[in-house]
């Protein structure tokens, strides 16, 4: 039993550190028993340093900070045993255009073994996609369309809305 | 094996008439304003893949997930996934597997593998046998990266527990 | 007491309602007392219709119709005593494009009566504002710098971001 | 009246040298990645206004708002805020109010009005007269607006109840 449980959390934190130090270059995170000779007497921290130097109280974390933290524990969780495909809702609601970008950039590499389909508002997320499902609703009835890149310039100009 | 499309009839915003999302291989972003339907997909996917919790897909009960619209509300609603299985990762020998699901007003439904009515315990065996699991991090919601971010570390480790 | 209590009911209601129109065109919004004869015996609802047709559930809104309802609330309580000065942190989080416009819009308007400080990672609130103030941080050490429209644009490509 | 400036020193991020941020009236934004200090910009506001809770500043203790960084911690914090009184909206003779407050180690820490040391209750009832209220809705933090959202009537009710 505790074999197993230490064969996973191993493994997750691998996963962990190698994703964080993409998402936040320069920084490290990774997984910490609380205590480390019986692990089930304990829970499971997160110790996090987004710039590389002293790690970081969780309270004082930035919103963006513990997103990432927070998608590269979800990422790692996902590597350990993949499914053949993964559905996230808006992940990137409190990344700034940089590391949106990084998490587009990752999920993109990824995408390659396994489908994801990304719901978004962010555009420098859905630049990155290779399809764009565009969802819309009249009178309350939704429907889908097919979309390509330069459709999607279109119809955020057109509402009079400058692109982010 | 990767999901080809997802055929909405009635579900929540798609109605009356029948809705047919097309996928692909790789990345997908699922995109357009708020209130269009974007979660409501990601609701459809959780429900044909078995979900028990209406709640958890937005509805106060499960016939609340039937397209209520101006003129009246149908009696039943249904979802299909069809997966492209062209790699036989998935242990049935055809190109398309079809994994369906339905409500009534009544709340009352049913679940159907390639056509054939099933329970869904064998709806939820198969999928496990493609590495598809309801509380594994595959459907990540929108507002569950900020839940996470504030877990305990108790809740982490039983997360990491259950995957071993 | 309850005389009181009603006055400034109304006074928010008022505000509310025409704050919706304006964040959600064609919708309305407002508030609603469970118990009208003893206000304190019950609390008080918010009946919202985002597209102006029937109601919506709140279980059943999305992110965004929730975060532009609640956006309305705020602005409204607000406008019944103003203060000289507003600070604003990330409201936007979850609000598409042309509503973040629509917010930034009524914001610009307020703002020539009271000044308004906003924290946005979102280029289409930015992009909107009078005075921009850079924030950075070097070896975990913040600073600002003041910036303009066009140093703005530098700093997002500069960093191989595609503006959104 | 509105806020000129803010100046910062040894207050969280902002540290070890003294950070002055300058506005304007109307429309300000705050810019910056994840993690450089905008919302501590905001903490800083909050501190200065009298917020008796570190917690909501984000520090365990008032003594964790000190700037920590590599070099040691230095023993005080201080925050001034500078209205622009051009308006004699403020019932000061004085075209620029300052409030100020700092903070030791040991968690003790004086306010300041035009650098008379005053009590919180002085520096509370003065922002009074000048409709700035601690728990009006001028400082939004980042989260409140998905917090409201969630909000029950009763709370909702209490609100407005303290607004009458
Ligand atoms: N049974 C139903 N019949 C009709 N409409 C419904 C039903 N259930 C939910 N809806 C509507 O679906 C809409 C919500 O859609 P959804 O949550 O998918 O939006 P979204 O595109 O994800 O928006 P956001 O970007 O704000 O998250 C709501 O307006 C809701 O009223
Ligand atoms: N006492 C302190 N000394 C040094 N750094 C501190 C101190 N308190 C907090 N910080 C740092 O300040 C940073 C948080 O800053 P802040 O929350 O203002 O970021 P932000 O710009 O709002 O980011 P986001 O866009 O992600 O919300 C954290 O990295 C935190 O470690
Ligand atoms: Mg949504
Ligand atoms: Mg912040």
């Amino acid at each position: 039993k505790r074999q197993a449980f230490l064969k996973v959390f191993n493994e997750v934190n691998t996963h962990m550190r190698k994703i964080f130090a993409l998402l936040s270059p320069g920084g490290e995170a990774y997984l910490v028993l609380q205590n480390p000779d019986d692990p089930f007497a304990g829970g499971v921290d997160i110790n996090a340093s987004p710039e590389g130097k002293k790690v970081k109280s969780p309270r004082a974390m930035s919103g963006g900070e513990k997103s990432l933290t927070t998608l590269s524990f979800m990422f790692a969780i996902q590597q350990v045993s993949p499914a053949p495909f993964y559905l996230l809702d808006e992940i990137d609601a409190f990344l700034d255009p940089a590391n949106v970008q990084r998490v587009a950039e990752l999920i993109s590499d990824l995408s390659e073994k396994w489908q994801f389909i990304v719901v978004s508002l962010r555009d420098v997320m859905i630049a990155r996609a290779k399809t764009l499902i565009g969802v819309y609703s009249r009178e309350g009835i939704s429907n889908t369309i097919r979309l390509n890149l330069e459709d999607l310039v279109k119809v955020l100009t057109s509402e009079g809305v400058e692109l982010e | 094996v990767f999901v080809e499309k997802l055929v909405l009839r009635n579900f929540k915003s798609f109605g009356p008439r029948k809705v047919t999302i097309n996928f692909t291989k790789g990345f997908n972003a699922i995109v357009g304003p708020n209130g269009s339907g974007k979660s409501n997909v990601a609701d459809a996917l959780l429900f044909v893949l078995g979900n028990l919790s209406s709640k958890t897909l937005r509805a106060e009960t499960f016939s609340g997930l039937i397209y209520d619209g101006p003129h009246g509300k149908p009696t039943s609603a249904s979802v299909s996934l069809v997966f492209d299985n062209s790699n036989r990762e998935m242990l049935i020998d055809a190109d398309e597997v079809v994994i369906g699901r339905d409500v009534l007003s009544n709340g009352r439904g049913r679940y159907k593998l390639q056509g054939r009515t099933v329970t869904r315990w064998q709806i939820i065996d198969f999928l496990d046998t493609a590495n598809i699991h309801l509380d594994g991090f595959n459907i990540v919601q929108q507002g569950l990266i900020a839940q996470l971010a504030q877990m305990d570390p108790l809740e982490r480790r039983k997360i990491i527990e259950r995957m071993a």
